[in-house]
């Protein structure tokens, strides 16, 4: 139920 | 160092090769809410640095917070800080704290 577990994971990019 | 960040350290990366050559993840929204250093190219300006290191959480970029940008919009201040010919570096606060 913690809120950040909802959070979607992030994309990466490569700079 | 950042006054509200204790641990941050400051790196200033030349731009001694054609590219930034770091990945980053995260972003407002994301799981992971400050952009953080995935990876190092070697060869890249960060590599030749020798003092950015992957799992380190990027809080400033040339001064500009990257706090409540998404991955996106943080990865393009990024990017044209590199791009830019104004500097010969990037400064970076990092932390390893997240």
């Amino acid at each position: 139920r913690e809120k950040r577990l909802t959070l979607p994971p992030s994309e990466i990019t490569l700079l | 160092p950042g006054l509200l960040e204790p641990t941050s350290t400051l790196v200033r990366v030349a731009k001694s090769a054609g590219t930034l050559g770091i990945a980053i993840e995260g972003g407002a929204n994301t799981r992971q809410p400050l952009p953080r250093i995935v990876t190092i190219q070697r060869g890249g300006s960060a590599h030749n640095c020798g003092q950015l290191k992957v799992g380190q959480v990027i809080l400033e970029v040339n001064g500009v917070s990257m706090r409540g940008r998404e991955h996106r919009d943080a990865a393009r201040i990024i990017a044209e800080a590199f791009k830019t010919k104004e500097r010969d570096h990037v400064d970076f606060l990092v932390t390893e704290f997240n």
